[in-house]
């Protein structure tokens, strides 16, 4: 275990114990400006974190980012892992995050699936669901990004609690979204909603259960549009960007359909690197350059945000 | 730990809606134990599955028979995890 965050390996994939005792070492090294806040316990009991970065003020508008509901995703928890470092050495370095935590708050959860990722370290590498058992079934988990309360069991999710897809019992059945939902809706402040996965180089915003136009249709694109190329500006790296039912397809009960019926404008999901060369087995190699690269389109995310209060 | 030996990610490529349909037929499929990393949306857009080792003949045959092309975009997962193993491992050990 490093005993710093200086000399964390932020370039290798971690376990969950690892991950936890970076959080417990970046809390100890900034405790007046980084908070963890457990939001609740999961199937099998773990702990679920999430880090509060604040520089004071009383329930501050906030951005949320979380990365990792999809267990197997490792980019996406490795590259949040990288971002809390990056806000702890950007703030007061770079004017524009400067001025965004002066005025807002960031929330990170950086393993939102513990129970899933826990058992891609221990059993099975492939696994993206929740560990949750399921009444009358041999089939164990529940898809967290198809369990929110938006279109809730519609097209593009599965009844069958053998799919990769299955939708649960019902919305919220699964503690690692209810946990997010009970922080969102008691915060009641937040303004963007990022949430991180990999892969095939997407930014994607709602809707994912209906074919219809949000309301905030055009700025969203708009803002995506200026953060993909962000992103790009970095490696050249390429990301599409579009609603999701019309980037890729329908799917129900996703988390961002949840935030944006909740009056979250600023909603959006990545897939992250690549396109499909390794999938979910990127090279650690790739960790870095992934994360820095990503950081650049959260900026914009974040900058606008700060600049288009509502 | 389970085993992904021989386990092989296909790329297939549906040029229509009719080939979109045909591979939405082979998820249904449970038996074959297929693992959609990037399910079938529409025509031209890249669909890319883990198949175990005992399902990839008769996914590939499938395939093949009504004209649908593929390529292997993994050919082996369990070398993949070898090596991520492998460096995790260094990694830990030059620490």
């Amino acid at each position: 275990q490093a005993r710093s965050t200086d000399t964390f390996n932020y370039a290798t994939y971690h376990t969950l114990e690892e991950i936890y005792g970076f959080i417990d070492l970046l809390v100890a090294e900034n405790p007046k400006f980084i908070s963890k806040i457990q939001i609740g316990n999961t199937y099998e009991g773990r702990p679920i974190y999430v880090l509060k970065f604040s520089t004071g003020g009383n329930n501050r508008p906030a951005i949320w980012i979380d990365t990792g509901i999809h267990s197997r995703e490792w980019v996406t928890q490795a590259s949040a892992v990288w971002f809390a470092k990056k806000i702890t050495e950007d703030y007061g370095q770079d004017p524009a995050f400067s001025a965004i935590l002066d005025n807002m708050d960031i929330f990170l959860e950086i393993v939102t699936n513990p129970d899933g990722f826990a058992f891609t370290h221990s059993k099975n590498r492939m696994w993206r669901k929740t560990r949750s058992r399921i009444a009358g079934s041999s089939c164990v988990g529940v898809d967290p990004n198809r369990n929110w309360d938006a279109g809730f069991g519609k097209g593009g999710s599965s009844s069958n609690p053998c799919s990769e897809t299955y939708h649960g019992k019902f919305a919220n059945s699964e503690s690692e979204v209810k946990s997010i939902v009970d922080f969102v809706q008691n915060h009641g402040n937040i303004k963007a909603f990022i949430s991180i996965h990999s892969y095939s180089q997407l930014l994607l915003y709602p809707y994912g259960y209906k074919n219809e136009a949000a309301p905030d249709e055009k700025e969203l694109d708009q803002l995506a549009k200026s953060a993909v190329s962000a992103l790009a500006s970095l490696y050249g790296t390429k990301f599409e960007y579009g609603s999701i039912i019309k980037t890729i397809y329908q799917a129900s009960g996703s988390t961002v359909d949840w935030t944006y019926s909740q009056g979250i404008k600023y909603s959006y999901t990545f897939e992250l690197r690549d396109t499909g060369r390794y999938g979910f087995l990127l090279p650690a190699s790739q960790i870095i350059p992934t994360a820095k690269e990503t950081w650049l389109a959260l900026l914009t995310i974040m900058e606008h945000t700060l600049n288009h209060p509502y | 730990n389970k085993d992904f030996v021989g386990h092989q990610v296909l790329r297939i490529s549906a040029v229509d809606e009719t080939q979109v349909q045909k591979v939405k037929e082979l998820e249904d499929l449970e038996h074959l134990q297929l693992d959609f990393w990037r399910g079938p949306a529409r025509p031209g857009s890249p669909i890319d599955v883990r198949v175990p080792f005992a399902s990839v003949q008769a996914v590939k045959v499938f395939l093949e028979s009504v004209g649908i092309k593929y390529e292997i975009m993994i050919k082996d997962v369990q070398l993949l995890l070898d090596e991520e193993k492998e460096q995790m491992l260094t990694s830990k050990a030059r620490s």
